[in-house]
């Protein structure tokens, strides 16, 4: 048995692992009593400075840098919170009770109520469910964030070849290291993509969410993460 | 790009948030 080259999809989702932001902490305002304004505002605050990550982890894609800059947009605008939402739940995999906004931030069913996050909640812990059931390693959840981002359907696209280009390279590094890792389970990728579906509902209801939070105007938000949520009307 | 600005100059200049 030998090596032989390291394949192509390889170094794709190596890239991946290696364009994986540092920890962002939540940093919730000890001199402020609890609240649900201040855990939304918590939530708001710590959306703004993940999605500058984000924007920043989307130029380690390959193959998204040579997108037209509208394009680039578009995807963003799209998939934003799906990728958000993907992080929420890769971290909380280990934990039985609560989702890890952040390291520092876990929040679990009766802080989630008291904060009118219930049912936000319920629905992502059913993701939270299916990726544990899955036991989705690092390797595919980078693969898959870099998929949703790249699916997200924007509606107004400039070049959709290049986007067509662009999954079929991730969704082809995908197939490969489930043949190559997961040998043994041949409808792996298949089921991973099949999470998709959940994934856009359940960023879908939050984004719902947070239009309804911004326009009751109680929670301060900071401008990224309105532009970003207005490009969800 | 001019409703969505700061995203437009995230991914040209790669600048912090403007908060």
């Amino acid at each position: 048995i030998h090596p032989g080259p390291k394949k192509a999809y390889a170094k794709i989702v190596s890239n991946l692992l290696l364009a994986e932001p540092e920890k962002i902490y939540a940093m919730p305002d000890p001199t402020v009593p609890d609240s649900d304004i201040k855990t939304l505002t918590t939530l708001c605050d710590l959306a703004d400075r993940e999605l500058v990550v984000i924007i920043g982890w989307a130029k380690h894609i390959p193959g998204f840098s040579s997108l037209s800059l509208g394009d680039q947009m578009s995807l963003l605008q799209g998939a934003w919170m799906e990728i958000l939402l993907l992080g929420v739940v890769f971290r909380s995999l280990p934990y039985q009770e609560g989702l890890v906004y952040a390291e520092d931030y876990i929040i679990d069913e009766v802080h989630s109520r008291m904060s009118g996050l219930r049912d936000l909640y319920l629905c992502t812990l059913q993701l939270v469910q299916r990726y544990r059931k899955l036991r989705i390693d690092k390797e595919e959840y980078v693969t898959l964030k870099a998929l949703a981002l790249a699916n997200s359907d924007a509606v107004h696209v400039e070049d959709i070849q290049s986007i067509q280009k662009l999954q079929d390279l991730l969704q082809e590094a995908l197939q490969e290291y489930e043949s190559s890792q997961h040998w043994e389970e041949p409808r792996r990728a298949g089921q991973l993509l099949l999470t998709l579906p959940l994934l856009r509902q359940t960023a879908s209801r939050v984004v719902q969410h947070f239009h309804a939070v911004r326009a009751q105007g109680r929670v301060p938000m900071h401008k990224l993460f309105l532009e970003m949520l207005e490009a969800k009307m | 790009t001019e409703r969505h600005k700061i995203l437009h100059r995230l991914l040209q200049e790669g600048s912090p948030s403007d908060i």
